[in-house]
């Protein structure tokens, strides 16, 4: 199985939107893959149709209990091959409901290590936070992709995020987390802000940023009110051919690795 | 002093953008202004100008040294009456040092109670979480203001938002923080979605949302390259048009109460 985080501290630059689509995307290619919401909003959850407020067990039973396995907690999809680990507020007090537990940052990686080959892929929704929820989803990660919004705010956040998976790998012997790629979303092809962005991160991360952009599309903000990824709520749309491109691109990387 | 939190638990929803030209705004009414950037990412110091990386103190040093007073830290900016507490990336580990220390929850109201009459207004830009610091941020603020986003996930956020202020309210005695209002933030006129949630906003809150709308330009997502408000970086410009009409509200909603 291979496990790749969608993350950035910076808010609101479509990782929740990225997480269900390359999940989506990736299980549409008869792969099966298992979605972990690792943010309190729920909001993959909600993006796929699962009410967060009304699931009986969460990603939080598992960290908190021992005997708890991901198993357990496992909603399936209305999208064949996709499964769900879900969230909801309760995950908001595990950083300090953990902070005395031994081997704390070690806790998601060996509760998804438990479920050896039952998924090709494991794709992780990140909050927009760098803490020791992060710290757990780094170190159970293979590969992360960040997302970044073509605006001035990302870039800065950016910096912080590459440096953190350094800090990771250097501090915690089974780190070997890798940064897969950037991914532009949101891209208003019309601005000189969003040209000029492209431009200097192109310039300056070269290969690391991926090929597909992924562009405005008022279709993509409304999928989630219909409980769908838009690959199956507006298939045709820009936004659905972006994201199948783009769930193209991550299997082709992850191939070339 | 009034003190008026700028929070929502969603990322991405305007809240530094809204924090400084909110700032920016009552300032240029010749009122004194605090701006107080209590985000780990540091954006209200890079939209002013400020690198958080070259600050010599911080808030997180006010808040974790009880020898260190906000006007140890405090930064003039390029607007006259507007001073700026400045963040970076150390207080991100705030709410796992600050668990140990007796009467968490208050530190923050306590240090600004200190500044005493030095200032009209004190605004505070929160990071997209709900934590110890939020909490603190709650006993220390009389007004919040919840950004929103014309979308889908925001509306859900928001429920959670105001359900966490009435809590504070009950679990806390010294909380007595209300909502100013909710402004609706990088709305576009021409999506059925964005009129669709600004109508269901209106029904459901009513005179809790702001008259102001922020609309989407341009120039909101560039004045933080050039280290200023959009105010006086296109002072003619819709965004500015519109944040100075906030900045207005905001004083009349203060005056009635
Ligand atoms: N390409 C796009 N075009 C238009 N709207 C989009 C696009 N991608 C995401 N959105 C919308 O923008 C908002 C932000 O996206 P999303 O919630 O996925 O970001 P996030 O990084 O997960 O946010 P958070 O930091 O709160 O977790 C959402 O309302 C989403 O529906
Ligand atoms: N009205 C607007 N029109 C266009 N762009 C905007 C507008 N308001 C904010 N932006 C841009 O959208 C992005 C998100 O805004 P901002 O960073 O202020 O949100 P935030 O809620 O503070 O995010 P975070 O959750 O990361 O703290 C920024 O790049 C900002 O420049
Ligand atoms: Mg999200
Ligand atoms: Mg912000």
């Amino acid at each position: 199985m291979k496990t790749i985080a969608v993350a950035n501290q910076k808010g609101g630059c479509a990782k929740t939107t990225t997480a269900i689509n390359l999940a989506a995307g990736i299980a549409m290619q008869d792969k099966r893959v298992l979605l972990v919401d690792l943010d309190p909003q729920g909001h993959a959850c909600l993006g796929l149709g699962i009410d967060p407020n009304r699931i009986p067990t969460s990603i939080y039973d598992v960290l908190m209990d021992k005997d708890m396995s991901m198993s357990n907690v496992i909603v399936h999809s209305k999208i064949s091959g996709l499964d769900l680990i879900p969230s909801n507020f309760k995950l908001g007090t595990a950083e300090l409901d953990l902070r005395a537990t031994a081997g704390r940052e070690m806790i998601l990686s060996k509760k998804l290590g438990l479920l050896g080959q039952h998924y090709d892929y494991c794709i992780i929704d990140c909050a927009p936070a760098l803490s020791l929820l992060m710290l757990n989803i780094l170190i159970a990660s293979d590969e992360v992709i960040i997302t970044v919004q073509a605006h001035y705010y990302a870039l800065e956040s950016l910096k912080r995020m590459l440096g953190t998976l350094h800090v990771a790998r250097k501090q915690f012997g089974p780190c070997n987390v890798r940064a897969l790629g950037l991914l532009l979303t949101l891209v208003e092809e019309g601005t000189v802000l969003c040209r000029q962005v492209q431009q200097q991160l192109r310039e300056f991360f070269g290969s690391l940023v991926f090929e597909t952009v992924i562009h405005r599309s008022v279709r993509l903000a409304e999928s989630p009110s219909a409980g769908e990824p838009v690959l199956t709520y507006a298939p045709k749309d820009k936004g659905a051919v972006e994201y199948r491109a783009m769930a193209r691109e991550v299997i082709e990387r992850i191939a070339r690795l």
